[in-house]
């Protein structure tokens, strides 16, 4: 067909017999080393940002074949200035120009549990790192997490933030410092680099990990977070191919 | 099935100068270009294929936006043609391709002509959620036919 749907001279059309249809279907899952076609459970709207993220990503490399490397510059200044977060930034486009496969991972949590008054700045999340495949090895990951701009009554205010990493297993379920950041009330979207936690989980499979926020307002009580699909924390990690994977002859 | 059939009628034919030579186009008759090697395309159907619902990229942009234009298919590339004496008619002949020409030449019987394949390839990214509704980008080289040339 040319652009016009317009079937082209000469070209002999037929339709595909079943077999031939399931041959083509697993040729072509084969190619792009898929064991089965996918059967996502997706319920609408509930993990929106994390596709939108890798879509921004995707439609990067979509782009930079057409684009010369300033005029990516000036793309991504203007899009750091113009939209808000989970959209990629320059760093991301580093990362995956070295990538050769990039996952998001949804937050496991759906809801958050009954705390005691002591805990009840945290808040914690899960992602199932058992879907990576071997052999891949975790060059950057990121978990990231929507912060709203608060109230302008609020925006000379600071929050400290710490992430936690916690080890199921543990008798304690003590958990592991990762990062502790101040932030200002007004900033928007945080990113917490977390490839050595990430590399911990690859290592350590049969260990099922969680990780954890803690946030501690300077100026008052727990700011609310988003609950927009738009709005959900997730994680994001880039991978390096690390062995040569060969098809099987079928 | 379309690239076997024309490829065996394509064999049957005289060998004669292919598209591209320092020739002028007025100077070969068109059923001879139409044999030489070159890059053709294909139409994959994902309705024929019985992928109405694509998880690739499009069904993203329709889970996200709602809106209903999910692709129809995909036009592929592929190398099909006719590798004969000139090879320079060939811009993209390798020098391996010379060699087996000149072989073939001295044994017909056992040596077979330079193949029309990919000269030039390019990688395609995918983008699917995997069955934990997790979204996957992985990209995959040397998947595009960007030209075509003789081996």
């Amino acid at each position: 067909l040319d652009g016009n749907n317009e079937v082209h001279q000469g070209f002999i059309h037929r339709r595909l017999r079943t077999h031939e249809k399931r041959e083509m279907q697993k040729e072509i899952l084969s190619i792009l080393g898929l064991p089965h076609r996918p059967r996502p459970h997706l319920s609408h709207g509930k993990y929106n940002s994390a596709p939108l993220f890798m879509l921004d990503l995707y439609n990067t490399i979509s782009n930079e074949e057409k684009s010369q490397v300033e005029g990516m510059l000036d793309r991504y200044q203007s899009m750091r200035t113009t939209q808000s977060p989970p959209l990629a930034t320059y760093q991301e486009t580093a990362f995956l120009n070295d990538a050769d496969m990039v996952m998001s991972f949804v937050n496991l949590v759906e809801y958050d549990r009954e705390l005691s008054p002591q805990r009840r700045h945290h808040k914690e999340f899960k992602f199932n790192l058992s879907q990576i495949p071997e052999g891949e090895a975790i060059t950057a990951a990121e978990f990231r997490l929507y912060k709203e701009c608060v109230s302008r009554a609020f925006r000379n205010d600071t929050l400290l933030l710490k992430v936690y990493q916690v080890v199921k297993e543990h008798p304690d379920r003590r958990p592991v410092p990762a990062e502790s950041r101040r932030l200002w009330a007004a900033e928007e979207g945080l990113e917490f680099d977390i490839t050595a936690t990430s590399n911990l989980w690859v290592m350590n499979r049969d260990t099922i990990w969680a990780c954890r926020a803690v946030h501690q307002h300077q100026g008052g009580g727990p700011r609310r977070t988003g609950r927009c699909s738009e709005k959900q924390p997730f994680m994001v990690a880039f991978f390096k191919v690390s062995e040569v994977h060969i098809r099987n002859s079928r | 099935s379309t690239g076997r059939k024309s490829r065996q009628q394509n064999r049957n034919r005289s060998t004669q100068p292919q598209e591209g030579s320092r020739l002028g186009p007025a100077e070969y008759n068109s059923s001879d270009q139409k044999t030489a090697c070159r890059r053709h395309e294909l139409y994959v159907s994902f309705r024929e294929l019985g992928w109405q619902e694509v998880y690739f990229l499009h069904f993203l942009h329709v889970f996200l936006s709602g809106l209903d234009h999910r692709p129809e298919g995909y036009a592929a590339n592929y190398c099909d043609g006719e590798c004969s004496f000139p090879l320079n008619a060939h811009m993209n002949a390798t020098n391996h391709a010379i060699v087996q020409t000149l072989v073939h030449l001295m044994n017909p019987e056992n040596v077979p002509k330079p193949c029309c394949a990919p000269t030039k390839l390019h990688a395609i990214s995918v983008l699917y959620f995997d069955d934990n509704s997790n979204v996957i980008l992985k990209k995959y080289k040397n998947m595009v036919v960007r030209a075509c040339g003789c081996h």
